[in-house]
């Protein structure tokens, strides 16, 4: 039996019993809920088509299809549970190389998503571009909201830009923004507000979802420079694992900014641990 | 002797677009990593040095930076019978993740808060004991748990405390292990289905 729901003072979150996705988020202090699916997905690397020789590399994303592939298949997510009196989470197992800890601490009005990803798998002779999707039923008219360098918030309109008439020819890539600490979509009344520990790209390809990059391995140039494709390797020789955060927060649309501005601040300059055995001898100053 | 300069030179030298968005070589990416791996070490000499000063108290420092993979030599030997092993000289100790640390019964954690407002922070270590007394700078008691890892992990189990900061400053957290017998040993409140 899969688990089927953590929650704090704040926030409740509810799975699915038969998949063990993320099913919905509640928070709890507005009396407010939203059917939220999380799960991972990949893009298949261009590796140059008929339509243009680009490959997707350092320098370019092109999936080859506008479709992302689940990294748990159709299998369902295996999971299980933890409770104790500081923190709930539930631990998702997509596949041998993906993995998630969704944690609720005792306290926290925001939920914790920990993700693990990789060594991405080549040997299919495909590159990877992994990505985390959530799905909800917001309404977002083709809307959605990303900090670009961390400066302001720009609002992105899917296939548009608002200084030139775009034709789109990258359905997928040509909606890719540069996400420094995070990515919001919202109605008229509530904001789903991912925050990143780090940067990444990031979308909205349709209505209601929102996407963040969290990893990717390729197996060809993409012809700009480098001279050779982006397949960085761990000590061990084997692709690089990744391991990240993404705190997702919903709110009224008012009172959002409330709540995702000082906890970005806390997460880009996140409190620092020193340890030591203790118990040293007194420093004498001089 | 701390020095700052070292990662001032790596960051100058991390402005680079390639540094910044990834489109250098391996070998480029691995130069940039190591420049900035050579500054972290030295910056954490400095910031050692700055704690002792400020704790007034000289300390074998242990900047754990892989704790976000749950590896802390410090942490994880402190739960073992403490043996004869003396700590190492001077106030800073090397880090990774085959460090010899001093099997110590106790150690403190020292959270510093770089904002310019109180923060809560959780802590989470890895350790092998089961039941740990966590006390604040004020020497009270911290609610604390040892979460039990995924079945079937190594052995080395989250203790996990929420720390609180001052503004731009720290906060030092006393954690020991407490014997079976102890009677402050809570129940083990954690479930894992």
């Amino acid at each position: 039996s899969q688990p089927r729901e953590i929650q704090n003072e704040h926030v409740r979150v509810l799975f699915d019993p038969l998949t063990g996705h993320l099913k919905e988020i509640q928070n709890l202090d507005k009396s407010i809920s939203l059917p939220v699916f999380q799960s991972f997905y990949w893009y298949n690397a261009s590796i140059g088509n008929d339509k243009s020789l680009q490959a997707s590399g350092a320098y370019i994303f092109r999936p080859n299809s506008s479709e992302p592939i689940p990294v748990a298949g159709s299998k369902q997510v295996s999971t299980y549970l933890v409770k104790n009196a500081l923190v709930q989470e539930v631990h998702q197992n997509f596949s041998s190389w993906c993995s998630q800890v969704v944690r609720l601490r005792a306290g926290q009005p925001y939920l914790e998503l920990e993700w693990t990803v990789g060594p991405i798998p080549v040997e299919d002779g495909w590159g990877k571009e992994i990505i985390s999707r959530f799905e909800t039923t917001l309404q977002t008219d083709a809307r959605f909201y990303t900090d670009s360098n961390g400066r302001q918030v720009l609002e992105r309109r899917r296939d548009y830009r608002p200084t030139w008439n775009l034709s789109q020819t990258e359905p997928v890539a040509g909606n890719y923004y540069p996400v420094n600490s995070r990515i919001f979509i919202k109605d008229k009344k509530f904001q789903l507000t991912v925050l990143t520990d780090r940067s990444q790209g990031g979308s909205s390809i349709f209505d209601g979802s929102l996407e963040l990059m969290v990893h990717r391995r390729l197996l060809y140039d993409d012809n700009r420079g480098v001279g050779e494709p982006l397949a960085e390797l761990g000590a061990d020789k084997q692709g690089l694992v990744v391991r990240g955060r993404h705190l997702v927060l919903l709110d009224t649309v008012e009172s959002a900014a409330d709540r995702h501005r000082l906890l970005a601040q806390e997460l880009f300059m996140a409190p620092y641990t020193v340890l030591a055995p203790g118990g040293g001898p007194s420093y004498r100053h001089g | 002797p701390g020095d700052s300069s070292v990662l001032r030179e790596a960051v100058a030298v991390a402005q680079h677009h390639d540094a910044v968005s990834g489109t250098e070589k391996q070998h480029v990416a691995n130069d940039y990593a190591r420049q900035l791996a050579a500054g972290w070490d030295s910056c954490q000499l400095l910031v050692a040095n700055a704690l002792a000063s400020l704790s007034g108290s000289k300390e074998n420092f242990v900047f754990c930076n892989a704790l976000n993979v749950s590896v802390c030599p410090l942490t994880e030997a402190a739960s073992r019978v403490s043996t004869a092993s003396g700590g190492l000289g001077g106030l800073w100790a090397p880090t990774g993740a085959n460090a010899p640390c001093p099997s110590v019964p106790q150690f403190t954690v020292l959270l510093y808060n770089p904002l310019g407002r109180p923060m809560s922070w959780p802590i989470r270590l890895p350790v092998n004991g089961v039941s740990y007394a966590v006390t604040d700078p004020q020497g009270q008691p911290v609610p604390s748990e040892v979460s039990p890892g995924r079945p079937l992990r190594p052995p080395h189990l989250p203790l996990l405390f929420q720390a609180s900061a001052p503004p731009l400053g720290f906060s030092t957290f006393t954690v020991s292990r407490l014997s079976r017998r102890d009677p402050r040993m809570p129940p083990t409140r954690t479930r894992v289905v």
